[in-house]
């Protein structure tokens, strides 16, 4: 599903420049389950972003289901995201102002889908990650565990064959985190989407079946997780 | 320090209002440190908001050093909140377009330290949480972790006798963690702050030395933390 080689990522010119990724290859194959893990600032939601066409890498090539991304316009890559990739951002990255209900059904209107059926969608979705009493809630009006499980109910509002998370715990105690990967865990054995998930928790890698490890721009480590 | 009587918040009006805090008690003396816990959604961040002077409660008394703080206005709570406390926020809050120093300058330049003062505490501060190489970095051009080390520099700036920190390490890894929670404990038993931090993870909770539980807006256990 994922093939990458030799990525490099560089933010900023000249001398202030930073080498976000140092050359990473890595490959994933559909309906695998894989934390990254790594020091703050190794370059883990710099890869992340990339794998999901948020931005380019500056070389190196990405090919995602057959096709390389790395060319592709920033029209192209939006074409690719809307249709192969859930995506749930370190910083949650919700629409304020707009309720958790409208937050979760906007990736299903730009795809098109009816009202009635976003609506439908939008209600389940929020009721298994716990939500059901605050569909109507903005951001702000919504403590921070709540918000990052609504950025998670928006992410996999599309069933995207690609489930890409970092950090998707960070802010809930071990209970909700529980649910989260329960609910992770059943779309990747049940529906077999490719999950991805970073994250910082020993207890939380272990979901996965596979741990890739990152430090100053590199993949030093990947080994199977120990079946939990 | 602190003596908190009967403190309930309320947030909007009518059917769809919110009981956040539902009448909560306590007290903490100069020099503890305090750990709060609790699942998502059950009221520290507010009780933290309302303990920082970000906030009114809707009844209930609140007493800071002996001063009654519910009944202040928002600019008398400003002029408490700059003197006596340092807060870091669950969403960090940093200026956009305003570097790591700038950001964590700010509070100083609020309190009136000469420009040279500023500069000198800031850098010393910010390497005291690793970000000696980051300074100069806006927010957007940092990792989630090390905006929340900024975040945390920006708290400790001002030297303020209470240190409120609203999951400080969720975005750190367990490393960036031990280098927080030291600095922590540092100020805590050399300089005699007292210090209130809110976390999921049972082995932050241990560094404190009382742990404090909420549940659906109240406190639901108080208890020593086993010495670590
Ligand atoms: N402005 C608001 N309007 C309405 N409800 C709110 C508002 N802010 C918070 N709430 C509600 O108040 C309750 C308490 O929120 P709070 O942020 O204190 O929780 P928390 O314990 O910090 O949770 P977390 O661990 O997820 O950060 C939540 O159920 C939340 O939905
Ligand atoms: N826009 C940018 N401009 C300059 N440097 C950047 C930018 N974004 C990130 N960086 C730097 O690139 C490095 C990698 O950042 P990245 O966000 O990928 O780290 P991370 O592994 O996700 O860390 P964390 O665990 O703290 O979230 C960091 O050192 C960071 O300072
Ligand atoms: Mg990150
Ligand atoms: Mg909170």
């Amino acid at each position: 599903l994922i093939e990458v080689k030799d990525m490099t990522k560089v933010y900023g010119e000249g001398p202030a420049s930073v080498q976000a990724l140092k050359g990473v290859s890595l490959t994933i194959r559909r309906g695998e389950f894989l934390a990254i893990m790594g020091p703050s600032g190794s370059g883990k939601s710099t890869f992340m972003h990339l794998l999901g066409c948020l931005d380019h890498p500056s070389s190196g090539s990405y090919r995602l289901a057959g096709q390389e991304v790395s060319g592709l316009t920033r029209d192209q890559l939006a074409m690719v995201r809307g249709r192969q990739i859930g995506f749930v951002f370190q910083s949650f990255n919700l629409l304020s102002r707009t309720s958790a209900r409208e937050n979760v059904e906007l990736p299903m209107l730009y795809a098109g889908v009816a009202r009635e059926a976003r609506d439908a969608r939008a209600r389940s979705i929020l009721e298994q990650v716990g939500l059901a009493e605050r569909m109507d809630h903005k951001p702000n009006e919504l403590s921070g565990g709540q918000q990052q499980r609504v950025a998670i109910a928006r992410a996999l509002a599309n069933e995207a064959p690609l489930l890409m998370a970092d950090e998707p715990t960070g802010n809930l105690d071990s209970a909700s985190s529980v649910e989260i990967m329960t609910l992770f865990q059943h779309l990747n054995r049940e529906n077999g989407i490719t999950v991805v998930v970073v994250t910082h928790a020993n207890e939380i890698a272990a979901w996965s079946g596979r741990i890739v490890t990152f430090r100053d721009g590199l993949i030093v480590d990947d080994r199977p997780a120990k079946e939990g």
